[in-house]
């Protein structure tokens, strides 16, 4: 086990004003990691009491981190991966007791669940699932939804979690025979859920029954628009999409995220905004996380730009920090703090 | 954004697609 010291001095020379509504509360170094592909933070249960923890996934090693006081954290259980290379981490909510993550190459091929085995302290994983996986997302109620296959060839089923990291309870999807890219559960309507498609649709399922609600086409001028998360308000739909391949146009910028309105009714949509970089910033987006009111995305120029969903603009840039791009952020599950990452291993934690 | 560009809406979308919707 490893102790690790918070190190904020060397951040003296960011351009606070560029921070915006940043505030950085500590740093971890995680000095076995090779290659950081992922983050998160979860409540993680130990001797009947929750605690805050950090999850950092690298290529060949999972940690898990936990919180001292906010400014030390200590390694608690790692886990090792010899075959097959870490993909990403996925969060479960709801779920206290074990780690989601998904491994492959350049698709995930598995998802493994992590765990620590309370009599003997120490470290195992199952495998949960397997195969040619395109989209997974951990639901409420601790659940998990993946999509299997392509086209006609796809199975979407979501798992229950039971004891010990097994399945309880296993419900199929009707696949809407298109490859589905991302899954977004919807705030305010509890059994519904997203996905974004290859062929530009957005589906509805009903994750209690299976069934497939609707199919809507969305707008062509954006390419393989994936959703982030979505709202159920006054009988519409407001969805978050992120789009990593737009081109620069001269009327709009360049849109990192998409706040669409759908009427699930009458499958119509319209944009409502587009959120675009401050003038004077390039970049595409990278890799993302959308929490509540605000979206985070890591740009190809290596800063990280946060908007607020409702003011409609960026309220925050983070430029690299000790000359090191970032490449990961995501929002935390467990307080308002924001993780960002390096490759390196290196994850700053900053209150938004 | 225009409302009525988007047709009739239902406060009970969730409920009346999913009794239409095959199971």
């Amino acid at each position: 086990h490893s102790i690790e010291q918070t190190e904020i001095g060397d951040l003296a020379a960011c351009d606070s004003l560029n921070l915006g509504n940043l505030q950085l509360v500590s740093k971890l170094k995680n000095p076995s990691c090779s290659c950081s592909v992922d983050v998160s933070a979860m409540w993680w249960e130990r001797a009947g009491a929750k605690e805050p923890c950090i999850v950092i996934a690298c290529e060949d090693v999972v940690s898990l981190w936990r919180s001292l006081d906010m400014s030390q954290w200590e390694k608690a259980y790692t886990w090792h991966f010899t075959e097959v290379p870490v993909l990403q981490i996925i969060p479960v909510p709801d779920v206290f007791d074990l780690i989601c993550v998904a491994l492959g190459n350049l698709e995930i091929r598995e998802i493994r669940v992590l765990l620590c085995s309370s009599s003997a302290e120490s470290e195992k994983q199952v495998l949960l699932k397997s195969g040619n996986i395109k989209a997974v997302l951990g639901l409420a109620k601790r659940r998990l939804v993946s999509s299997i296959g392509t086209f006609g060839d796809q199975q979407v089923q979501i798992i229950t979690f039971g004891e010990n990291g097994g399945s309880k309870d296993e419900q199929f999807l009707m696949s809407p025979d298109e490859t589905i890219l991302a899954f977004a559960e919807v705030q305010g309507a509890q059994e519904a859920l997203l996905g974004s498609t290859i062929m530009n649709n957005i589906v509805i399922w009903n994750s209690k029954t299976g069934q497939l609600l609707k199919k809507m086409h969305i707008d062509d001028c954006y390419q393989a628009s994936v959703c982030h998360r979505a709202y159920s308000e006054m009988g519409l739909l407001f969805v978050v999409l992120s789009h990593s391949c737009v081109k620069e146009s001269q009327s709009f910028g360049n849109p990192v995220f998409q706040l669409l309105v759908i009427n699930p009714k009458t499958t119509l949509s319209l944009d409502v905004l587009l959120y675009s970089l401050p003038q004077g910033q390039a970049g595409r987006f990278l890799d993302g996380d959308v929490k509540d009111h605000v979206a985070a995305a890591v740009l190809t120029s290596g800063t990280i730009a946060i908007w607020d969903l409702l003011l409609g603009h960026c309220t925050a840039l983070l430029p690299p920090v000790s000359e090191q791009n970032w490449s990961l952020v995501k929002w935390s599950g467990t307080d308002s703090h924001l993780l960002a990452g390096q490759k390196d291993g290196n994850i700053f934690i900053y209150r938004y | 954004c225009r409302k009525a560009d988007l047709g009739p809406i239902s406060l009970n979308w969730f409920e009346e697609l999913s009794s239409e919707a095959p199971l």
